[in-house]
């Protein structure tokens, strides 16, 4: 997290508000409120309350303005700049503005107003932008459902004024991942149009040949209708297809969009009922199976057909010698299959039958 | 040789992001783009956003420019 420079601050932890106009794309209602779960947002954290002044000079003037709105600090139109706010003070201190040439909704149809709002009051309270990721703080926008404090803005809004007497149990969402981690598990890791996708917590990595520096970004900011947390994943190429496991259902991506029909359940691919969970996934281009892990088992699916082959499940443990009995993520490359479990990483070869080289997870990512 | 127009778009964009959210200094310092000053923002803003610090206007760097995102600078003021 980063404050402003010199910690700028309110004196008061009575803080007024107003609402000088709105914006036609929603309901008047539907503002204030998306207003005020906002201002709660920070108040759940902090000894701060918030009172809504109805006219006059409140210390948090809020209103929406399109180009140059009044402060010499114009908007861009459609996207681009979605909103700002000034730090505590006197004045504009404080004022939270929002572009009206964005369209502003409750949901993730278009840029929502009650996250972009409770981002922008971080300002208008002393919280400048945060480098973490998953941060509210963080100056990108994306749609998430849900806690959007983090653990970062907390730590931030704390120490300038220090937690709420009576907090309530505020469960924040963990930090972002740290790739360089020694410690660090995989959840999933796939193919995709020739990078490599890594899924860790909310987040997933993408690593390119021609590019040296692995980049991080929200599951939800590229994918809105995948869940948070991913179980498996693997890429059929010859349908382009990247298929999510998580918990008892799967999606089929096609780059960035989901195809229709998804998601469905797992044991529409022949799976028993029993399992709950896909652990692993990865298709193996010599053969044009998908081996399926979970628990100490797994099964072969044959993506010509359609059918999961016979004789299956059968034990990693068997099959794999050397290896550990689970797996979180599975990759194959070129006759290697790189198994992932916890921080230790299995290179095995297909052909020769055993674990060939053993690294941590994490190595994959150069630290 | 004069840039192709999008790459010139590019930069012009690049110059308004980095003057608006890292402070880069206004005016004329020749040729914006390989100023000592241009790719000393780059780099801070591919910093801030944990980017590869080339001090280059690459793909991916254009790419978080043209995210949508708040308007407050990236670093205090």
């Amino acid at each position: 997290y980063n404050h402003f420079p010199r910690h700028l601050k309110w004196q008061n932890n009575n803080v007024t508000f107003r609402i000088v106009n709105y914006t036609p794309d929603l309901k008047k209602s539907d503002v204030d409120r998306a207003i005020r779960n906002a201002l709660n947002v920070w108040s759940s954290v902090t000894p701060l309350t918030f009172k809504k002044l109805h006219n006059g000079i409140a210390d948090i003037m809020i209103s929406f303005g399109s180009k140059e709105h009044g402060d010499y600090n114009p908007f861009d139109g459609p996207n681009g700049l979605l909103a700002h706010a000034y730090p505590p003070g006197q004045g504009i201190g404080g004022d939270t503005h929002f572009d009206e040439d964005e369209l502003w909704t409750k949901d993730s149809s278009a840029y929502n107003l009650f996250i972009v709002a409770a981002h922008e009051l971080g300002h208008a309270l002393g919280m400048s932008h945060s480098t973490d990721a998953g941060a509210l703080m963080y100056p990108i926008y994306s749609y998430s459902t849900g806690q959007v404090l983090a653990e970062d803005d907390i730590e931030g809004i704390q120490a300038l004024y220090g937690p709420n007497p009576d907090q309530k149990k505020v469960k924040p969402k963990p930090d972002a991942p740290d790739k360089c981690d020694p410690m660090l598990s995989f959840d999933a890791a796939t193919e995709l149009r020739g990078e490599t996708i890594i899924f860790k917590d909310r987040f997933y990595w993408r690593l390119h040949p021609q590019m040296p520096e692995p980049e991080q970004t929200l599951i939800k900011s590229t994918w809105p209708s995948l869940p948070n947390k991913v179980d498996a994943a693997y890429e059929n190429p010859q349908k382009d297809q990247v298929i999510i496991f998580s918990g008892i259902r799967m999606w089929a991506l096609n780059g960035y969009s989901l195809v229709d029909g998804y998601p469905k359940y797992i044991h529409k691919l022949g799976l028993p009922k029993t399992v709950r969970k896909v652990d692993a996934a990865v298709y193996i281009r010599d053969t044009g199976k998908t081996l399926l892990f979970s628990d100490e088992e797994y099964w072969s699916y044959d993506e010509a057909t359609g059918t999961m082959e016979s004789g299956y499940p059968r034990t990693i443990e068997d099959d794999f010698p050397g290896m550990d009995d689970e797996v979180d993520a599975a990759v194959y490359h070129y006759g290697y299959l790189n198994f992932f479990h916890d921080h230790v990483q299995y290179e095995y070869s297909y052909t020769s039958k055993k674990v060939i080289h053993i690294m941590r997870t994490n190595s994959i990512f150069n630290c | 040789v004069p840039l192709p127009s999008e790459d010139k778009d590019n930069w012009l964009q690049a110059e308004k992001y980095l003057r608006r959210f890292y402070g880069l200094p206004a005016g004329l310092q020749g040729r914006q783009e390989t100023s000592g000053a241009f790719r000393t923002k780059i780099m801070e803003m591919q910093s801030f956003f944990k980017l590869k610090l080339t001090g280059n206007l690459d793909d991916n760097t254009l790419e978080f420019m043209k995210l949508p995102r708040c308007g407050v600078p990236d670093v205090g003021e």
